[in-house]
């Protein structure tokens, strides 16, 4: 549902 | 030439069986450190980090660096032809496009050799710093499944709040709502039915039930649990592999309605 973040929020891509 | 043999095959098993649901493809990382992996699932909510350190291994060659391409359900098709008590053994050439794996029976009789076909795959890999958390709640691996199961038959999402009384998980839906508190209780006979709470300051976070079901897979590799929460990071589900590493599981939390 829209109300979920994702990780990509949380940590960037190396 | 990668060849590693892991005594303990069943370790492997529980391992794919643990993370196939949640990720289709991952690459599989060799190096001196260990075998380890880090995917994502495809709508970047929830991540598996898996390590299993050299020193588990009865016998661990890795000459150079590799990451090998697998499609985590025809791996654990494979794996399943593994007895529990068989030794299991991964080979693979350098710029070989297949991995084998290798099955002996405790007496020696049976030898099977299963080929699997490697695959290229983009991994995203993400950069996961250390981190304070503000709770740290470690209790039995199978007391956690049965909550998120329980929990899943009444709501889609669960509500962990963590205070100095104890950890509650809680979750509402069309036929009602449920409220499971388990308290700190340290005083029992053996360590791993104990839940011990470490907490510097309160923590509530709400997250989807479905992938915390998913993460329960793990419950086999490990009789604790530990779940590390912070009121701005995802929550760490770790299951610790005796001897060897650990599996990991990170999860976005959901915006509070």
């Amino acid at each position: 549902s829209n109300n979920q973040k994702t990780l990509l929020g949380f940590f960037q891509k190396v | 030439m990668l060849e590693l043999r892991l005594v303990q095959g069943s370790l492997l098993k529980k391992v794919l069986e643990a993370i196939k649901d949640l990720v289709n493809d991952a690459n599989f990382d060799c190096s001196a450190t260990g075998f380890s992996l880090q995917a994502m699932d495809s709508s970047h909510v929830a991540l598996v980090a898996l390590l299993l350190r050299s020193e588990g291994f009865e016998h661990y060659r890795c000459d150079r660096n590799l990451s090998m391409g697998m499609n985590l359900g025809n791996m654990a098709k494979m794996l399943k032809c593994a007895g529990n008590d068989d030794i299991i053994t991964l080979k693979a050439d350098d710029g070989s496009d297949t991995v084998t794996f290798m099955f002996e029976s405790p007496t020696q009789d049976k030898i099977s050799d299963f080929e699997m076909k490697l695959m290229d795959i983009d991994s995203e890999h993400l950069g996961i710093p250390e981190a304070e958390y503000h709770a740290i709640v470690r209790m039995p691996s199978s007391e956690f499944g049965r909550i998120c199961k329980d929990l899943s038959s009444i709501g889609d999402t669960v509500v962990i709040s963590v205070t100095k009384e104890g950890v509650k998980f809680s979750t509402r839906g069309d036929i009602g709502t449920a409220n499971i508190v388990c308290r700190q209780n340290n005083t029992v006979d053996k360590p791993e039915e104990a839940t011990i709470i470490e907490m510097t300051e309160p923590v509530s976070l709400t997250f989807a039930l479905r992938y915390m079901n998913s993460f329960t897979k793990a419950t086999p590799l490990s009789s604790i649990v530990t779940l590390s929460l912070s009121s701005d990071l995802p929550v760490v589900v770790e299951y610790k592999i005796a001897e060897m590493g650990y599996i990991r599981f990170y999860l976005a939390p959901k915006i509070e309605e």
